[in-house]
């Protein structure tokens, strides 16, 4: 409509895909110091849908009453662009109203992986079509969760729900104490163990430098969390005590060329344990957070 | 770590299948060269200082 040169072509509105809604949960000393996320449970609570669309929308989209909710995590960066990670999604039917949860963990992971001082944690909300396209049905647009809008009133709002574990409980100790043997109800904790190069038969005229070096072990047991989870991981096993961190061993060895002997530097990565903690077996990696 | 753990990250890391035959004579009076040592020196301080990812 706005240019001579081009011939304007009229649209309409054909489909609405989805609505999305963008909440803001500040939180800043949210996470107590010295504890572990667990879990992080978005509850939004999803209005009945009054029964008179219900029948009209039963006409018109007759066995199709479903439309899918989709959390991302919105980051601002510093100049100003955007970006967003997609953390959950789930179908939801237009008949249930109440309390849904979605599992909002990696973004208050990605969260506090952020420098700072930190945005607030911005998660954004759409409810889309399902499934997407001309085939699904306008269920979406019944979808409504309390609090949208300025009619919302504070009933129902938007709850983020911090599962933390407290580490001074639930962790590891640290280096074990040298004086006191480990038994079964020792804390997980990094105890010495010294590896010998020179006693392997195998390192012989081959490995110079270093003779031997102090590789540390994980060792103890971790205390177990009584509470039930929201979400339950489906591969998750007891909480176990490993090598959370690492580093590598670098080493002198001798290396053939042109028949003669010279010596070479190698690095073997993963070689000491620098660090134990207590940690779920099975539990997903946490996505690190990429520039 | 076990001793099995230890050769196959080494032979790994020079891209060997199988541990060099070497003799006492290979390595006697083989002297470290001060490149060498220095390279060594800096791996090893920076593996104590630097943070892995780890699990």
């Amino acid at each position: 409509r706005f240019s001579q040169n081009f011939r304007e072509v009229v649209g309409r509105f054909l489909l609405s895909e989805a609505s999305t809604h963008l909440l803001v949960f500040d939180m800043e000393q949210r996470l107590p110091p010295h504890s572990e996320l667990v879990q992080a449970v978005l509850r939004l609570f999803q209005e009945p849908v009054p029964k008179a669309a219900l029948r009209r929308h039963e006409r018109l989209f007759p066995r199709s009453d479903r439309a899918r909710v989709t959390v991302q995590w919105l980051h601002i960066r510093e100049d100003g662009s955007n970006r967003t990670s997609l953390i959950d999604s789930r179908l939801v039917s237009i008949h249930e109203s109440g309390w849904q949860a979605l599992d909002v963990t990696e973004a208050v992971t990605f969260w506090q992986q952020l420098r700072r001082p930190r945005q607030p944690l911005l998660l954004q909300v759409s409810v889309q079509r399902e499934p997407p396209g001309p085939r699904g049905s306008d269920a979406h647009r019944l979808v409504r969760f309390a609090s949208q809008g300025p009619s919302g009133g504070g009933q129902g709002e938007p709850q983020l729900e911090l599962h933390t574990l407290d580490l001074r409980d639930y962790g590891a100790q640290g280096n074990c104490d040298p004086k006191a043997p480990v038994t079964e109800g020792t804390r997980c904790c990094r105890q010495e163990m010294y590896i010998d190069l020179q006693g392997m038969k195998w390192a012989e005229n081959w490995v110079l430098e270093p003779p031997g070096f102090l590789a540390y072990e994980c060792v103890g047991t971790c205390q177990q969390p009584p509470e039930p989870l929201a979400f339950r991981w489906p591969f998750l096993g007891p909480r176990q005590c490993i090598a959370s961190e690492t580093t590598s061993l670098p080493v002198i060895v001798s290396i053939q060329e042109g028949g003669k002997p010279r010596p070479q530097v190698v690095s073997l990565p993963n070689m000491r344990v620098k660090k134990c903690s207590c940690a779920w077996d099975g539990a997903p990696v946490p996505r690190k957070l990429e520039p | 770590l076990t001793e099995q753990q230890i050769l196959g990250s080494l032979l790994q890391q020079l891209h060997l299948s199988e541990v060099p035959a070497l003799d006492k004579a290979d390595v006697d009076g083989l002297v470290i060269p001060a490149h060498v040592r220095a390279q060594y020196v800096a791996l090893l301080q920076r593996s104590h200082g630097a943070r892995s990812r780890g699990k």
